[in-house]
């Protein structure tokens, strides 16, 4: 049984995407089967992957809109890396799917059938708490919190904490806080510093002891389709992510 | 009457908010009378400008509603700098605002009785193409893009254009582009300067020749609730702000 794991905050540009993207990656060369689902009708995650979303037509909207069946739409970009992609369609079809039934559901649905298949399902979010986070909390069996040390931030894990505890009551009592991700950070200046400590106060158990520190190479490997370890193999960028991952996977038990 | 201007991309993390804040207080301090607009739920711009989003009752969301009227909601910052707030209690009215007659059109309208008491009207959108930014680009007789040089918001161009020809086809037929800005440079790394040359050609005419530079004291004049110009007028960040801002009225005329 996967764990389904959602990257997940409000706030824009926090490194949601990069931190999906690469930890499918990392894993998948560790040997896990992993499932990486673009739950963005941006479609960042997919295009990290290399791939061009204007020529996708089966994207994950045709199984919301039951058009289309799993082994349809999925992307094999490895054997351990498959892709569920998406696109800017999904974003017109935003009010259908508030209308659906059981709205808050759909991924779970869809992940269900094949979640055997798989060790990890990560899940990279879009920059709000509308109808396709809710959604991936729902289908999830955890979630972190990807923030970079910065004011904005900081403001949105208050309503974030609400919303996840709404989840948690009415819609997926097994959902778990699994940890809080540091990302883009330079502890050169005072402002990461004074941020970090607020984090350790806030999160103390929570606080992955791992972050990503900023480094161009992260931007780079996005821009042509890879990953920071096929990418730039001995960059900060992937030495951080690997740690991050090892961390992350330490308490995985594969049931 | 007032120019209305949109800061708008639907990547997140751009510096919309960072840039709507700065441009307000610049011009406000050069003697325009200037009105920020937060159409933004997660309340960013308020939060810019000193206000705790978790104290405030009356915000534009009252004005959608027609719940309150203008000058009971509107937030005077300084004689010049006025506010018309946002908090987290609007994303949740997202469906009801959907279902509103007019729904394009309430932010317009909601400007069109006090839009002589303004030279400015500047709005800062959400990370998405939803009915909130929607009604900004309906509202605005102008937007500017906000990049930071890198390939996701590159890849936003595109879509936010179609989106630019259908609201100025169909809601809008005097929205113009105004301009593209480009944020959070560093141009020592090859991967800014790339993407700045991909700017030139696409947008030779567009392309603003100033440029905001990566700099802390941006991040830190937010986290005071301050514009650069009160936190550190000497900085890197009030210096390329007060470069965009001249550049940016230089063909303001008075009407
Ligand atoms: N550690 C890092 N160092 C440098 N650049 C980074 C780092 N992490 C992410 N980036 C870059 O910062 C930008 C924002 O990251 P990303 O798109 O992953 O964030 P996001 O949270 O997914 O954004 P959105 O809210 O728009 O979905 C991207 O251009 C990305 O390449
Ligand atoms: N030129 C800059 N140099 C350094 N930091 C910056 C700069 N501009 C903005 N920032 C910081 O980067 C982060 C993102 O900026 P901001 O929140 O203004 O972007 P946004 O486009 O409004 O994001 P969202 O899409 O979430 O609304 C903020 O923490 C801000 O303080
Ligand atoms: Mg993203
Ligand atoms: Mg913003």
């Amino acid at each position: 049984m996967a764990r389904v794991v959602s990257f997940i905050i409000q706030k824009g540009g926090c490194g949601k995407t990069t931190t999906t993207a690469n930890t499918a990656a990392y894993l998948a060369r560790q040997g896990f089967k992993v499932l990486a689902v673009d739950m963005d009708p941006q479609g960042n995650l997919t295009q990290h992957f290399g791939y061009d979303t204007d020529q996708l037509d089966d994207t994950i909207l045709k199984l919301f809109l039951n058009q289309k069946r799993f082994p349809e739409v999925v992307l094999k970009r490895s054997p351990n890396l498959h892709l569920l992609p998406n696109t800017i369609e999904t974003a017109g079809y935003e009010l259908t799917i508030y209308k659906s039934l059981a709205k808050e559901f759909l991924l779970r649905d869809i992940l269900h059938p094949i979640i055997n298949d798989y060790d990890f399902i990560l899940i990279d979010c879009p920059p709000n708490l509308g109808i396709f986070s809710l959604n991936a909390l729902v289908a999830s069996t955890e979630f972190i919190l990807v923030v970079s040390p910065e004011f904005f931030p900081m403001r949105a894990i208050k309503p974030f904490y609400d919303t996840y505890l709404m989840v948690k009551k009415k819609l997926n009592h097994t959902l778990q806080f699994k940890g809080v991700l540091m990302t883009m950070c330079d502890f050169r200046t005072r402002h990461s510093q004074e941020v970090r400590k607020v984090l350790e106060k806030n999160f103390p158990h929570k606080l992955y002891k791992s972050y990503i520190r900023n480094n161009v190479s992260l931007k780079e490997a996005s821009s042509v389709g890879q990953s920071i370890f096929e990418y730039d193999p001995q960059s900060p960028g992937a030495f951080d992510y690997q740690n991050f991952v090892e961390e992350f996977i330490r308490d995985y038990e594969p049931v």
